[in-house]
């Protein structure tokens, strides 16, 4: 069964597949640590601070590194560690690139160090050239970020990053989770398939997480020196955005690939396929398919494109012109014959025999053209039929090629 | 009645060579 048609084969809404879009991609990491030796210290005890364990960092043994691929491994108990005794306004960000577009569901870190008191999480729509904020999280949101701690996201709100301190709190002391929903708390999030918005929001090409300041090493009851940040697992939900054409993501040589269904293309389902342009393309909902339809050549042309212009006067119905219509044909659904061409009454238009020559005669007509339903061609005075062969009654044929009937006197 | 058709061969195309039929 084809999620994306209904048992009557009528096309209807569909979305792929959730991925974990995280899980074995690398991220690259700005501070890692074990560049030198470092002593770096943690908690075993979620509640216990004074449950604290020193290890060395080293990148030079495996057994003591702890590099960014242990965020996204499927081990949970390999973690990432930052270098040690960060301190503000120096962060360090990981950067995950997705490798193509996804509407993203949720993001989640689960620490193996105290969770940051601040920290950032940026998207970016266009691999990696520019960013946008999405979440900010602090203990401290207008002196860290200058931005209030959000209560309740309005409509006017809910396509920008607004700063919390849910999740932000020194305890557990290890094993904490943030986790960031980008529709979570939305007031379109409901109707989310009819929110151009929302759509934009969730799109993301690369994730980008800043951690900005720790826990003073007050709070935490140790040096600053020995503090890091931990992460033992970073998750990404998403899934390929498809615009509501496909109900599977295709692994493909250049990477993901919707399989576009509704007689749509493109690596997003962005567009109509060839041939498909009566309509313009449009994202599909769940009232309303949008299939691309194809448009009416009558089967002498397989290549057309779309008129906007049409398409309003048509009472945003038909819009597509063919183009290289065949057999003799012309007009925009190639349904009437080209010049010099004349239906033959007894062939349907979608026929290839469907226009023969008019044969006008060459000497007794006036042009080679002649009326396209009828087939009469236009004859010079005293020339009559309808290829113009014949002198009319009281004419006679003469010599004169430009005058080929005259009158019998 | 019916006329004849045109007797191509009938007409001096010494000034309309450009509206004989190929041959």
């Amino acid at each position: 069964e084809d999620p994306c048609y209904d048992a009557k084969q009528r096309p209807r809404y569909c979305i792929p597949d959730f991925l974990d879009l995280a899980l074995g991609r690398e991220v690259q990491a700005s501070g890692t640590c074990g560049k030198v030796p470092q002593k770096l210290c943690s908690y075993q005890d979620p509640t216990n601070i004074t449950s604290r364990k020193c290890l060395i960092c080293d990148q030079s043994r495996a057994k003591t590194s702890y590099p960014p691929a242990y965020l996204t491994d499927a081990d949970a108990q390999t973690c990432w560690k930052s270098e040690a005794g960060v301190k503000f306004p120096k962060n360090v960000t990981l950067t995950l690139p997705l490798g193509r577009r996804f509407e993203l569901v949720y993001l989640s870190l689960r620490f193996c160090s105290p969770r940051p008191q601040s920290m950032a999480v940026y998207k970016s729509m266009d691999h990696g050239r520019s960013w946008v904020p999405i979440q900010y999280y602090s203990t401290q949101c207008r002196r860290v970020y200058g931005l209030p701690t959000s209560g309740t996201i309005t409509k006017a709100m809910e396509h920008e990053a607004s700063c919390t301190d849910y999740q932000t709190g020194l305890k557990p002391l290890t094993g904490g989770l943030v986790a960031f929903m980008p529709l979570a708390g939305r007031p379109s999030a409901r109707r989310f398939e009819y929110s151009p918005v929302l759509q934009d929001w969730v799109t993301a090409t690369d994730i980008r997480v800043v951690f900005s300041r720790l826990h003073t090493g007050q709070e935490l009851g140790m040096r600053r020196k020995t503090t890091f940040y931990g992460v033992t697992e970073l998750q990404v939900g998403g899934r390929c955005k498809c615009n509501g054409h496909a109900s599977h993501c295709a692994s493909m040589p250049e990477g993901l690939t919707c399989d576009c269904r509704h007689h749509t293309a493109g690596p997003e389902c962005d567009r109509c396929k060839a041939f498909y342009h009566d309509r313009p393309w449009q994202r599909a909902t769940p009232s309303n398919s949008h299939e691309c339809v194809a448009c009416e050549c009558n089967l002498h042309s397989h290549r057309c494109r779309f008129s906007m212009e049409l398409y309003a006067l048509s009472g945003r119905r038909s819009g597509g012109i063919c183009t290289g219509c065949r057999h003799n044909t012309a007009g925009r659904h190639c349904h009437y014959c080209k010049q010099g061409y004349k239906r033959d009454p007894g062939k349907p238009i979608t026929s290839r025999r469907s226009c023969k020559p008019c044969q006008c005669h060459p000497v007794g007509a006036i042009s080679a053209m002649c009326n396209q339903t009828t087939g009469q061609c236009q004859c010079k005075i005293g020339v009559t039929g309808l290829t113009c062969n014949r002198c009319a009654l009281g004419f006679q044929q003469s010599r004169s090629a430009y005058m080929p009937c005259v009158r019998i006197r | 009645d019916v006329m004849p058709t045109l007797d191509m061969t009938l007409f001096d195309w010494t000034d309309y060579e450009d509206l004989k039929p190929e041959s």
